[in-house]
């Protein structure tokens, strides 16, 4: 699974991966 | 802490000396948001425990499109609650000692 990454303006890098399968709620 | 549907862990394990920590967001119900919500997965980051404010770091979140205005109060709470908790566990194991 790939991770994306989104930098804010004052530099703080977001990686967003999959949520953690285990901790999926049943919706 | 209380349930906001928006889930915050721990990243890395916790040495207890670090400055900053990695910590993993992700909405669990999205029906407790109140702004249109796009899945958008866990969402990874570093908090310095003693310089930044889960507040600060909501609204980061806010302006880089992960949440909408209005949820930027939950998800500092959401933070907010996992970094008390994070610095309780630091302050206990020191208090504990040798």
């Amino acid at each position: 699974s790939c991770a994306a990454q989104v930098v804010h303006s004052a530099g703080r890098r977001f990686i967003v991966s999959p949520v953690p399968e285990s901790r999926l709620r049943d919706q | 802490a209380e349930d906001t549907g928006v889930r915050v862990e721990l990243a890395e394990d916790d040495d207890g000396k670090k400055e900053a920590i990695a910590l993993k967001l992700w909405v669990e119900d999205p029906k407790k948001l109140k702004g249109k919500y796009k899945e958008s997965g866990a969402i990874e980051f570093t908090f310095e425990l003693e310089k930044e404010t889960p507040e600060g770091v909501a609204q980061e979140m806010v302006e880089s499109g992960f949440f909408h205005e209005s949820d930027a109060k939950i998800v500092g709470k959401s933070i907010r609650d996992r970094v008390a908790l994070i610095k309780w566990r630091r302050e206990r194991s020191v208090l504990a000692g040798p």
